[in-house]
Formats: structure tokens, sequence, C-alpha cells
């Protein structure tokens, strides 16, 4: 007995905004803090490619089987997100320390007899930090040299 | 009928909270990591 | 009006000077060392002298703000990404502006000065976008007024104990905003509102992490809005594709609610009940087959289940709105209890039938007060099991009847014609749910109707009700599908002798097959 109802004045009117409303969708991004470096730039990929992450893609064992060159690129250009934060724990885990006054991870091979206020010995990350500064992704490589 | 409601993208057996990565009304999938906004420790804002 | 001489163009003059500062490299951390120069740059310009000169400040700041990116969004060939790069570096500025404001404003401990000037500065915005809404039309853009809302919502969230402190009022704040925004004010805000009320923050403050469910009923009010402004589009069944987005993402978000907090739905399911249009019968049933957590259910389908050996099938369900004021007017509700009572004044059942007929719902061509039925039905069912418990009995198809209250359903039953026992044997229905005593007592109360039934039009008609929650697509509430399963299984109600079950071949088929997949 409750079958379709003709739509009164308001109605018409809401249904109205509602479709001028649908033409400008907000989008998810607009709830996120902008992306300077990676913003989304949606895609449309085949319908055979995986559309969706992995599973446990946001969890630290995802995290921690990448390569560390993908830690690092997720660490520097996904700044402020879940994403840089499992990066972090993810490259502790493989025994990488942050040097907050660099800004640098590196990796201790054994406990420093001493340690300087600048310089531990491990194994530094080196990068081009000019490429970095410009977010240049090309050429932008990680070089790794042993510091005595 | 109805709508078969597996197929709006979220993962209706998921064990942990559905909302902490929801995207969207509108999104077919849920946020990625890099999605998320995230209380990072103020170090690690190195750009 | 009256904005004093020069405002504007000294308002636009700081507004261009704080984005500066803010996205400069000295601004610091969280741009707090640029805000304290600023803040004093407002004293010198006299911008903080008087409460009406602060509101016209963020008055203006929110129209240049808006103006700013209704001319990004109409540039030509400009990619989406970059639109709202150029639209987000004002705003997320302005957001940090009114954030460290309201933090910083009185002394700290002071959160009474913090939260009026929150207060006010939202309702500007809202102001704002109301007029605009109303001026634009359909050319009103939602983009400036979500980005503000949004942002200044998850900058106020921030685990700060000065924001701590503050937080249930931040939140109380906000869905007063989301309350006077909702769909059926602003239209043209509709997704925008709904994408802020899913929001991971939102959700996660208001019905996580705020103690003592405080967030709840906020929450469940806003949703009531969204149901009843979706309500007159979904009775029409054919959905066009802006309603039919809506509708969707409001699946979604109640997905993410019975998978995340069943016992939200469990608590607020009859005032959902009572807007969410009866034809929406999935969406329904999402909201009914919410259990909570730490109950097991037993398998429907278990052959010879003793439903009332059950231990939660004689614990009392907890419902939050106080659906018994809903029995109106006072001296229906007297000769009500009355009659439950003493089944007097014997009038009271010839008149139920114009009292439930009395100021239907506004618009909606129905005939009857769904509200005053749903909180009549419920009434009566809570007052049955107190007399049945009161008796030292237990609920069973043999202690509910004879009385007063089976007498009530009966003759609604009875006497209503096929509208209003729709809506009766809907409102039974939807009391079917998890094992309560609730969903105990209405499944027997459904079932004695069905074998007591003086007609088969009746017995038809409730079958027709069960069906149609039945056939939809999952999920099903636990009480609808023990007590259908009752219903054509048990040979008490001869089910399968009713001609109504063979009327038509595919009707048949369907039966059996539902039967198949049931039993």
């Amino acid at each position: 007995p409750l079958g379709p109802v003709p739509l009164v004045k308001d109605h018409l009117y809401q249904l109205t905004m509602l479709d001028a409303a649908y033409q400008h969708l907000p989008h998810p991004s607009d709830s996120e803090r902008l992306r300077h470096y990676l913003p989304r730039c949606p895609f449309p990929t085949p319908s055979y490619y995986y559309q969706l992450p992995p599973p446990h893609a946001d969890s630290v064992d995802f995290f921690t089987r990448l390569s560390t060159e993908t830690l690092f690129f997720i660490f520097y250009y996904m700044e402020g997100t879940k994403a840089q934060y499992l990066a972090a724990k993810a490259l502790k885990k493989q025994s990488w320390r942050f040097h907050t006054k660099y800004m640098m991870w590196f990796q201790r091979h054994e406990e420093p007899k001493t340690i300087t206020e600048d310089f531990e010995q491990g194994t530094y990350l080196f990068f081009d930090y000019e490429k970095w500064g410009q977010r240049k992704k090309e050429g932008f490589t990680f070089e790794y040299r042993y510091l005595e | 009928p109805g709508i078969d409601l597996t197929t709006l993208g979220l993962n209706l057996n998921s064990p942990e909270n559905l909302y902490s990565t929801f995207q969207s009304p509108w999104a077919e999938a849920p946020c990625r990591p890099q999605d998320i906004d995230f209380h990072v420790p103020a170090e690690y804002i190195t750009n | 009006f009256d904005d004093p001489p020069g405002l504007h163009e000294k308002t636009e003059n700081l507004l261009i000077e704080w984005v500066n500062m803010y996205h400069s490299p000295q601004a610091g951390r969280d741009r707090t060392k640029a805000f304290f120069s600023f803040v004093q740059y407002m004293h010198q310009q006299g911008i903080l002298k008087t409460d009406d000169l602060i509101s016209r400040f963020f008055r203006l700041c929110t129209e240049m703000c808006v103006d700013l990116c209704y001319r990004a969004l109409v540039e030509q060939n400009q990619s989406p990404t970059l639109i709202r790069a150029k639209c987000f570096h004002t705003l997320d500025a302005f957001v940090r502006l009114i954030a460290l404001l309201v933090k910083h404003s009185g002394d700290s401990g002071n959160t009474v000065t913090k939260i009026n000037l929150l207060n006010k500065i939202l309702g500007i915005i809202t102001g704002v976008l109301m007029q605009d809404h109303e001026v634009r039309g359909t050319e009103f853009q939602q983009l400036p007024y979500h980005r503000l809302f949004i942002m200044l919502f998850i900058e106020l969230n921030a685990p700060e104990p000065i924001l701590e402190s503050i937080n249930m009022q931040v939140l109380i704040a906000f869905c007063s905003v989301f309350m006077f925004l909702r769909p059926a004010k602003a239209p043209g805000f509709a997704y925008a509102w709904l994408e802020l009320l899913s929001h991971r923050v939102f959700i996660g403050r208001l019905l996580a992490l705020t103690p003592q469910q405080r967030g709840w009923g906020m929450y469940a009010q806003l949703l009531i809005n969204l149901f009843r402004f979706l309500s007159p589009f979904l009775r029409n069944a054919e959905l066009q594709k802006p309603t039919h987005l809506l509708y969707k993402g409001t699946l979604r978000v109640l997905l993410v609610l019975l998978h995340d907090f069943p016992e939200f739905l469990c608590d607020y399911y009859y005032a959902f009940c009572d807007v969410v249009p009866p034809n929406c019968i999935q969406m329904r049933n999402l909201i009914l087959s919410a259990f909570p957590r730490k109950m097991r259910l037993p398998d429907p389908f278990t052959a010879n289940l003793k439903v009332d050996s059950l231990p939660d099938i004689t614990v009392e369900p907890r419902i939050l709105p106080n659906y018994v004021q809903m029995i109106q007017p006072a001296s229906f509700k007297k000769d009500l209890d009355s009659y439950l009572q003493t089944r007097a004044p014997i009038t009271f059942l010839s008149e139920l039938r114009s009292s439930l007929q009395q100021n239907p719902e506004p618009n909606s061509h129905l005939h009857y007060n769904i509200p005053l039925i749903n909180a009549l039905v419920l009434y009566v069912g809570t007052q049955a099991i107190s007399s049945i418990q009161a008796k030292g009995q237990v609920t069973s198809m043999g202690t509910i009847a004879p009385s007063s209250h089976v007498d009530i359903f009966q003759y609604l039953a009875v006497n209503l014609d096929t509208e209003g026992r729709y809506l009766v044997l809907t409102a039974i229905a939807n009391q079917l749910r998890y094992p309560n005593s609730h969903t105990h007592y209405f499944s027997c109360c459904m079932l004695y109707l069905f074998a007591q039934a003086n007609n088969e039009q009746i017995q038809e008609q409730i079958t027709r009700v069960l069906l149609e929650r039945v056939i939809v697509n999952r999920p099903h509430p636990w009480g609808l599908l023990i007590t259908f399963i009752e219903m054509i299984k048990n040979p008490t109600y001869k089910f399968w002798n009713h001609e109504f079950v063979h009327c038509a071949p595919e009707v048949e088929k369907m039966m059996e097959g539902v039967a198949q997949s049931c039993l």
C-alpha cells in the first residue's frame, strides 16, 4: 500500500539541488591534507589490474618486506601519513636509525666506540639533496657509503 | 531485492575496524596508508 | 551590512599576509611563531577590538576564501588537482588561523572563551554557506565549505592536551552545525554533509573515543535527518542517479556502523525504523540485523532450535529514544493503559483505528500515523512481556494469550484495511532482531496472529510482510529468520495448505526456493 508518492514542491527543489551537487561531488582527497609531492592522480587502469591494495597492505609486516629504497621513498615522499609512519617502523625493524639533526636514516654496523654529535660509524644513505629538494624524481638515487 | 552489499568495496570480514580506513561514502575501496593523515613525530616532517 | 569603511581592504590584506606567513619556510613547526606575530598585527589593525569586528573579520575572510574557490573552479582547462591545490592553499591557512585562535584565546584554562569563539566562527561559516546556497541555487559549490569544516574538525581533534579538554564541546559544536546544515535545509551540500559525517576522524571521535558513548545520541540524530531527507525519494522505487548515489553511500556508512558499532544500531534501531520508509527493506534489514558483539547467535537454520531456552532470550533490549512519549494524545495513552489493565473502556478498540489515523505524516499520502503505530505496537508488547513475567511465566505461544495485549493486536489485524494492517505487521516485524525478550514476544505474537487469523487475507499479508524481508539480499535479522522458518516448517500453521502459497506457479516456485534455502 505504500507505493510511490508524487513529490511535493519542497522535495522537487531538494532534488534539483541534489542533481546539481551530483555534478561536483566531494573527492576523498578533499578530506586529506594537501600532498605536495604525490597528489592523487587517479588513473583508469585496465580492469584486470589489481584495483585494490593487497590485503594487510597497511600493516608493519607488509612494509617490512618492502625493499629499503621503497621504504625510503615512502618515508620522504609520503610525509605526514600513515604510510610514512609504517615505513619508519619497518626501517627500524631493518635496524635503520633516524638521525633527527640531519633528518636522515643510517645503519650502524656495530655499536660505535665514540658517538660524536654529528657522525656515527655506519652506513649512511647519501642522496642528491638538491634533486630531492626540488622533488625531482628522475635521477633520484640512493647511494650507500660506509663511513669509517 | 536490494543489492549485494559485499560489492560496495568494504571488507566486511575484516577483524579490524572499518571506520579508520573508510575513504568516502562514494569510494569503492578503503583508504590506502598514504591517504591517511597521521600524527607522525615532528622530526619526520622533513620537507 | 554596515561594514566599517576600509574593513574589507584591511581584512583582505590581513588574510593575504597570513596566507604568506603560513606558507613561508620560517613559519615554524605548526606556524605558532608566525601566529603570535600575526595576532600582534591584528591587534594593531584593531580587528580584535570588539566582538562585532571579530565577527565581521571572519565573515569577510570566509567570503573571500569562498570567492577565491568559485573563481578557481570556473577557470578553464585546469585539472581538478590543480584547482584544489589553489583553493586549499588559502583555505588550509585560514583553518589554521581559526584553530590557533580557538586554542590560544583566553588563558589556557578558560575553555568557555575558546568554545564561544569556535561556535561564533562555525556559525559564521554556516551563515555564509546558507546564503550562498540560496543565492547561487544550482550554481552552489560545496568545495570550500566542506574543506573548511573537515580540516577544522581534524585540526581541533589533534592529540593535544588543550584540545582534549574542550573535545566534547567541540563535538557538540560541529554536530549542531551539521544538524543545521542537514540535507533538507541545504540539499546542495548533502554529499559533502554525508562525507563529513562518515569521515574516519568524525566517526572515530563520536562513536569510538568519546567516553560513555556520549556522542552516540548526536550521531543518531544526524542519521535520522539523513533518512528523513531520503525517505520521499526512496519511496519511489526507481531512483535517479543522484539519489541512488546518496542511497548507496548511506548503505556504506550503515555497513561500517554494523561492522564496527553494532551496539549503536541496536540502541537506535527504533528511531531509525521510524523514519526509514517501509519499502526500504534491505536498508531496514541492515539496521535490524545488528546484534551485540559479545553475543553468539545460534544458527537460525538449526533443526529443532529451542528459542525459549536461549540464555539471552529473556533479556530486555535497550531502546534509546523514549518511544512511550510518542503515544499521543495523553487521553489516548490513558485509555490504552486502562484497557491493558482492565479491558475497559470497551470502546477503546473500536476507536483505535481512527486514533491511528490522526495527523499522518505530512506530504506522505499515508492515511496512518506511522510513528504512533510503531510506538503503540512496541509499548503494548513491552507491557505484555512485563505482565507475563509478573505472573512468573515465560513468554511462549501458550502464555501470550488470552490477554488484553493480544486482543489489541488481533483487533488491528482483523479490522484495519490493507494499508493499516501492513503498517501494524511491519511494526511487529521490526522487533524481530537478535535474541532478546522483544524478539521472542513479537515472534510468538506474529505466529499467533497467523494461527488465529479468521480469514486467509490476514495470513497472506503476514506472509508477505515476512517474505519481502526474507527474499532481499543479505543481511537478514536473526529474529526474522527463526519466525519465518517456524511458520513454514511447523505443521501447526498448515502453511503449505493455504491457497495463496499456490496461487501462481512462480509464487509456488519462489516459496519452495525460499523454503529450500531456509531449511
